[in-house]
């Protein structure tokens, strides 16, 4: 559950990230 | 520039060069190979079908790569790991339990 959590919050960064340079 | 009866190889052959040359032309302009890049945001049609299979699955493990190439039988596993790279680093999906099971970032 640990790693699913990582997982999840490094993506949502990535999708952030992907909207800001859009 | 050339002569004919040279590219045609024999006599037989002097009607097609000239009417070959203009099809390939009109091929190198022709617009059909643009279609395979139709992006609906932002994802390909391939991207986007792999994506709503992902958001389709709310097991707390996510979707396999296995069950994905079932559902896809048309659709290589490598063509579907690549596909699932882009849409991990694309912060789509993020993987659960292994490197391969997934979830949407977005199903909850």
């Amino acid at each position: 559950l640990e790693r699913i959590a990582k997982n999840k919050a490094a993506a949502l960064e990535r999708l952030a990230a992907a909207h800001q340079t859009c | 520039s050339k002569p004919q009866a040279m590219m045609g190889g024999g006599g037989g052959m002097n009607m097609m060069p000239t009417s070959h040359t203009s099809i390939g032309g009109m091929g190198s302009a022709g617009g059909y190979s643009g279609a395979s890049m139709m992006l609906v945001n932002g994802l390909s049609a391939n991207q986007n079908q792999v994506l709503s299979l992902i958001k389709s699955c709310h097991d707390p493990q996510g979707i396999s790569t296995q069950d994905l190439k079932q559902k896809l039988n048309s659709m290589s596993v490598a063509v579907i790991r690549q596909i699932v790279d882009f849409l991990s680093n694309e912060g789509h999906i993020f993987s659960t339990i292994d490197e391969d099971h997934f979830r949407s970032t977005d199903n909850e």
